[in-house]
């Protein structure tokens, strides 16, 4: 990919990896994972993008990465927060 | 709901809000805040009161970054505040970004719209899936004036809690939230504005209270902003636009003087007994209000003034003046009627309309002449 593609995609992928930890309850498994096995992740994309009414692709699409950067409540989409 | 549906098993709730951001007047929020609240109380039987001091249930603060729990905020953007389910300590605190910019408008992030969405937090709801609800996690521009809460809303509380005791409150209608009396005033009164006058003046535990029609400042002479109340949240059975006011700090008593009555309070809480008609203070029955009054403690006096006199009543022999005298004859310089006035370290401070003027009592003159928001951040 040419670099800043590349880059994009780093950059959509830190910021969907931190709001599925803040607001779905993803934890990241061990230091490095590889994006495409991580079926955890793909699994709380679905979670979120069926909450949203979004197309459940479980991949990070540009409707599900523009909701992401959108203002929003501090608190989870998932129950069980203490 | 949240897990275990927790919800408030008392109907009458107890807010403070503990600090301000520098985005709004702090009338403005107070006036945010307090309609957020009714948006709830509107379809439930819940009832919220406003307490300045000390504890209570819900707990609301604005902080950047990390705020001493155990979610910090993310800087501008992302995630604009939070708010806690049902319960003691952090139980129903709601939380405000400070990096968020906090407005009454559609523009930047408009706080009562938030704050409503975080109460519905406070009181045990989560989030909706929605996107009309006001509980649907993600922030949207909507029309301040008229605020419309969702059926999905009202189901949610109204589980909780049951409707609301006053029947017109149609629990199928969606609610409509008119701006409160507050923020319906044509104009706050402006501290900052040439034509400010005040209705009374007076310390008060060591701050300085501007009362202005329901209004009152309260400022510390060493603190830069003043915090602005409705009197009503103080004491709600005191009448607004009172017409003097005087602290005796030895007793920590301060006497509020409205027509030809008086209330003496302590702290926000009025004293059992009173009203009182001021003729029981010693007047004559032609008295029927008094324009000022002050206390000075080094003298044992108490000065009432009205119109171009005054009357003074002397602590120690218990008595006031059998006749009133000129002001300008004890306090040359000081002409016809003033609006308030208060003591200060060494000095007198008399409220004439637009004008302030600073009397020394030793020296027995005007000192200074000010504008009537000397004391203010203008």
């Amino acid at each position: 990919f040419p670099a800043d593609t590349r880059q994009n995609k780093e950059e959509g992928m830190q910021l969907i990896q931190k709001y599925l930890e803040n607001y779905y309850g993803f934890k990241k498994d061990g230091e490095s994972f590889i994006w495409k096995s991580n079926s955890l992740m793909t699994q709380k994309i679905k979670e979120m993008q069926k909450f949203f009414g979004l197309e459940v692709t479980g991949k990070l699409d540009s409707g599900t990465l523009d909701l992401v950067q959108k203002r929003r409540c501090g608190f989870p989409d998932v129950a069980g927060f203490s | 709901t949240f897990a275990g549906e927790p919800k408030w098993a008392k109907q009458v709730l107890t807010y403070r809000i503990l600090n301000y951001t520098p985005d709004l007047h702090a009338a403005e929020v107070n006036a945010a805040i307090k309609k957020a609240l009714s948006v709830w109380s509107h379809v439930t039987p819940l009832k919220f009161i406003r307490k300045d001091r000390g504890d209570a249930d819900i707990m609301i603060s604005f902080a950047a970054r990390g705020h001493n729990d155990f979610i910090p905020f993310d800087g501008p953007g992302g995630s604009v505040a939070h708010a806690y389910a049902p319960g003691k300590d952090f139980g129903g605190d709601a939380h405000f970004d400070e990096d968020e910019t906090w407005t009454k408008s559609t523009e930047g992030t408009n706080l009562f719209y938030v704050a409503a969405h975080e109460f519905g937090h406070s009181l045990g709801l989560f989030h909706s899936k929605d996107p009309n609800a006001l509980m649907y996690p993600v922030y949207r521009k909507f029309d301040p004036s008229v605020f419309r809460l969702h059926q999905d809303d009202i189901n949610g509380i109204q589980h909780l809690y049951g409707p609301s005791s006053n029947t017109h409150n149609d629990q199928r209608e969606s609610t409509e939230i008119k701006d409160s009396a507050e923020s319906k005033d044509p104009t706050l009164p402006n501290t900052c504005g040439p034509n400010i006058t005040f209705d009374a003046v007076t310390t008060f535990r060591g701050e300085i209270m501007f009362f202005k029609d329901k209004h009152f400042w309260r400022k510390h002479p060493a603190v830069r902003t003043a915090d602005f109340n409705l009197i009503s949240s103080f004491w709600p059975r005191l009448p607004p636009g009172v017409d003097a006011a005087y602290e005796m700090p030895e007793k920590d008593e301060t006497v509020i003087f409205k027509g030809n009555e008086f209330w003496v309070v302590r702290g926000d809480t009025i004293l059992p007994g009173y009203p009182q008609k001021i003729y029981t203070l010693g007047f004559s029955k032609d008295v029927t209000k008094i324009d000022a009054a002050f206390y000075n403690g080094k003298e044992g006096k108490t000065h009432y003034f009205i119109a171009d006199k005054f009357w003074s009543y002397d602590k120690r022999s218990q008595s006031m003046d059998r006749k009133p005298k000129l002001i300008r004859d004890a306090f040359p310089g000081i002409n016809g009627k003033i609006d308030a006035v208060f003591q200060h370290e060494n000095f007198f401070y008399f409220f004439c309309g637009r004008k302030q003027l600073e009397f020394d009592p030793n020296k027995k003159r005007v000192t200074r002449l000010l504008k009537t928001n000397f004391w203010f951040p203008c």
